[in-house]
């Protein structure tokens, strides 16, 4: 999927190894989307995560939950059926 | 918890090693094993048995990349374990990530820590949001016992407590900010933070934000003493020196500098101080005040070495503030000074105490 425009601000690499964790630890579903979905579906597997760490949750990849993602953790996914 | 709350059926649960790292010895990962088995049978009736073949309900292994179960590790740092929740087959196993460098101590990767964590899924818990908790998914060092209350709640509610529990002398409690009568060991900024170390904790004061946030010393910096003596910020060389006996560490940010600890008689006091009570630094004269006992030294920054006439009496140069000092900081102009659960304000122009409070006004108790 095309990257959002209003992300603009986010790095490729650092969209992708997000889209990355959140697939990996939030089920964010693999493939292509209709229109306009994949970015609504990000964003709100975004928001799980910046609750679920207490993060302001914004929706947006903001530093703060880059960095989050960036840290060493447990390879078990935080919400969900164990994949 | 998992959904439909798996557990162990039995309280019997055997486990068995199937591979070891390599950087560490055989000795040690089967102690760092049986060590983070224990800390789940101190709080539950659970039993953990060790198998040296065969099928054991949890089968523990280090592999690398894909390692045969399509649930594949991601090379250095990053993901470190998993472990799948109880049930048969793969139901419990506990995979680590050989891409690691595994450690008994602070210096790596603690393999104890993770094994601890990886056993609560193993045994049925899920991610805990609490970020104190052994549960939370991201790795943090602290030493000593690892469960939280969390933790603890969590597995009791599937298991139950431990019917026989050990005798476990509790965790020293933390201190309170607005215990009236506390007193502080160290004091220092840190980029426009203020920074109080009291025991085995620390408190971060940010201007913006309402409450302090308290830590443990070992978890942010895993290899200074757990207790600090005295602290001081050089923001010219964006700097904050600790201090704890007769050593002292360097911090940019929250990073630990390369070539420390140093000792403290490199700065040029005598071999019989011992121990530093407060440090504070004077941006107007470029001059760095050191406590110790009833005496003080000052020490030139800019030359890098102490001034000539030091020591000189607290109380002579200091009127007001009594004989000895825990802790002491510059801040907006003016000296404080903390000295049990006292802090006194001085002001270097006046050359007077300008106001006294309880050192945790500091905190707006």
């Amino acid at each position: 999927a095309p990257l959002p425009t209003e992300e603009s601000g986010i790095e490729t690499k650092d969209w992708l190894s997000a889209e990355k964790y959140l697939r990996r630890f939030y089920n964010l579903p693999l493939g292509l989307q209709g229109a306009g979905k994949a970015s609504d579906t990000m964003r709100q597997k975004v928001r799980e995560m910046q609750a679920f760490f207490r993060l302001k949750v914004t929706g947006n990849l903001d530093s703060n939950t880059l960095e989050v993602m960036s840290m060493p953790r447990c390879g078990v996914p935080d919400v969900g059926e164990y994949n | 918890f998992f959904p439909r709350n798996l557990k162990w059926p039995s309280t019997n649960v055997t486990f068995r090693i199937e591979n070891y790292t390599p950087d560490l010895p055989k000795s040690d990962v089967d102690k760092a094993i049986r060590n983070a088995f224990n800390v789940w049978s101190e709080v539950t009736p659970l039993h953990f048995k060790k198998l040296h073949e065969g099928i054991a309900d949890i089968m523990i292994s280090f592999g690398a990349k894909e390692h045969g179960d399509f649930n594949p590790f991601d090379g250095q740092n990053g993901l470190l374990a998993h472990a799948y929740p109880p049930g048969i087959g793969i139901g419990g196993d506990t995979h680590f990530d050989e891409d690691e460098n595994w450690s008994k101590d602070s210096h790596e990767y603690n393999l104890f820590l993770v094994a601890s964590h990886e056993f609560g899924h193993a045994l049925g818990l899920s991610h805990s949001t609490d970020p104190g908790a052994l549960m939370y998914p991201v790795y943090s060092y602290a030493p000593g016992r690892p469960l939280s209350q969390d933790d603890i709640n969590g597995i009791q509610e599937l298991y139950g407590p431990n019917p026989n529990p050990p005798h476990v002398k509790p965790k020293p409690v933390a201190p309170e900010k607005c215990d009236p009568m506390l007193s502080f060991d160290a004091v220092t900024e840190l980029r426009g933070e203020t920074v109080v170390f009291k025991d085995r904790f620390y408190w971060r004061i940010h201007p913006q934000l309402p409450d302090p946030d308290q830590m443990l010393i070992k978890s942010t910096w895993p290899s200074i003493p757990k207790k600090v003596d005295a602290a001081y910020e050089n923001p010219e060389k964006d700097l904050v020196f600790i201090f704890s006996g007769i050593k002292m560490w360097a911090l940019n940010g929250y990073n630990l500098v390369e070539g420390y600890p140093k000792y403290i008689h490199k700065l040029g006091l005598p071999k019989s101080v011992r121990k530093i009570d407060a440090a504070l630094y004077v941006p107007d004269t470029g001059k760095t005040l050191f406590f110790t006992d009833e005496k003080y030294w000052s020490y030139d920054e800019r030359k890098g070495r102490m001034d000539v006439g030091y020591p000189r009496d607290i109380e002579d140069d200091f009127p007001g503030i009594g004989d000895e000092v825990d802790a002491a900081a510059f801040h907006y102009g003016h000296l404080y000074f903390y000295h049990n659960e006292i802090r006194f304000e001085y002001s270097l122009s006046a050359r007077k105490v300008i106001q006294i409070t309880r050192a945790n006004s500091i905190f707006n108790c």
